[in-house]
């Protein structure tokens, strides 16, 4: 029986090696506008795969997307999935991705933490970090959201091996992390991160580590307070806006603050949604639902980024 | 593989910056092994905290004394974690 992403199941959780597997059979389901590229290896050895969504053309200007960077947001990864066969079913269906991809590639990495994934589903289904060793201490793994070259080591991480956020022994030590920036410094066109995390319904935008307001602060919250208020039309999730720094907390060496510091303008970053209830335990029912709500505040942000080059 | 039976999630709601400083000191002691879910930031956000069950009464009696209002968000994690197995499972199948 030839494999077809489309008896896969989007509404219930999956391990890494199904997504894995899933992936290639996105891939071939569409060879003309999907591929999987490999951007390095995590600390086990895991490979790291992105999704590749184009139409050809060379060195194009690009969208970055990742899921699940914290592993045991598992809400992000299955977010990731339902989203990666949304952009490829609406290619050539939906006016707005057919203009994005006519333009621009899509760079989705699903699963951007594969150790602690992996781990969620063997052993401590609430692992939030990376697992590699940290030398003198018998605490494992490091924040990767927490490990980036902007405002490293500052406010709201840690230097104890032991926490939660702790910001590792230097700056992208994590090889998860280092794969995304030597990717996105190498390709050299990349207009736009979004980093998606869960669960407390922001979208939010730079600075973490700094109050300041981000030279690009009207343009991006205006952005922001369009594709939050058109996630809520869908099912009314409301969800709240602004800084990271302003909207929840100081916040040192974050995705998107890096992205922003090495001119990626479009830096965003999505906590998806929760009932209140739940937490990380979102019951399976929710995927659908949270996929689908998350699809056009997504689509705001490209198309803005399309409509507006730089 | 690590069980969380009976441990909970406890949604706390700070009232000032001096109850989110209090909540920060507390996922500082080690010995109460407190995983934030949702970390202390603005006064009026909640915050989540998971809080192994054998520490559960002391978690619980510290709140009360610095008089936080916080409910239980999840009764019993484990019960949780095992539903999603389920599920898993069935739709695997």
């Amino acid at each position: 029986v030839k494999r077809s992403s489309r008896t896969f199941d989007f509404a219930s959780y999956h391990t890494i090696d199904e997504i894995y597997d899933w992936m290639d059979v996105l891939v071939e389901d569409h060879p003309k506008l999907v591929s999987k590229i490999q951007i390095g290896q995590s600390y086990e050895n895991r490979p790291l795969y992105v999704l590749k969504f184009s139409t050809g053309g060379s060195n194009r200007p690009a969208v970055w997307l990742d899921t699940g960077i914290h592993s045991r947001e598992w809400i992000t990864q299955a977010t990731g999935v339902w989203t990666a066969n949304k952009i490829a079913q609406e290619y050539g269906q939906d006016p707005s991705v057919t203009a994005i991809l006519d333009s621009m590639d899509i760079f989705l990495e699903i699963v951007t933490n594969p150790d602690g994934f992996a781990f969620t589903h063997s052993s401590n289904r609430l692992w939030r970090k990376t697992r590699s060793i940290n030398a003198g201490s018998r605490c494992i793994g490091v924040d990767p959201n927490r490990n980036w070259d902007a405002g490293f080591g500052g406010a709201g991480s840690s230097s104890n091996p032991c926490s939660e956020t702790y910001h590792g022994p230097h700056a992208h030590s994590e090889k998860e992390v280092r794969a995304i920036m030597d990717f996105i410094r190498a390709h050299g066109k990349v207009k736009s991160v979004i980093s998606i995390h869960s669960y407390s319904q922001m979208l939010l935008f730079p600075y973490g580590y700094r109050r300041a307001p981000a030279p690009d602060h009207q343009e991006m919250n205006e952005l922001a307070k369009k594709a939050v208020s058109d996630l809520a039309a869908v099912f009314g999730t409301k969800y709240t806006y602004g800084s990271i720094a302003n909207t929840i907390y100081m916040a040192g060496g974050t995705t998107i603050d890096w992205a922003y510091d090495n001119g990626v303008k479009y830096s965003f970053t999505l906590e998806l949604r929760d009932s209140g209830r739940y937490g990380f335990l979102l019951p399976s029912s929710q995927i659908v639902p949270t996929a689908t709500e998350t699809w056009p505040a997504l689509l705001d942000i490209m198309v803005h980024v399309l409509e507006h080059p730089y | 593989e690590q069980l969380f039976v009976g441990d909970q999630v406890l949604r706390v709601t700070a009232r000032n910056e001096e109850q989110i400083a209090l909540l920060r000191v507390l996922g500082e002691q080690e010995e109460l092994q407190v995983d934030f879910w949702r970390h202390p930031n603005i006064p009026g956000h909640p915050v989540d905290l998971r809080v192994p069950f054998p520490n559960l009464q002391g978690v619980k009696k510290l709140l009360d004394f610095r008089n936080f209002s916080y409910s239980i968000m999840i009764e019993d994690v484990q019960e949780l974690l095992d539903e999603e197995k389920e599920s898993m499972r069935r739709s695997r199948r």
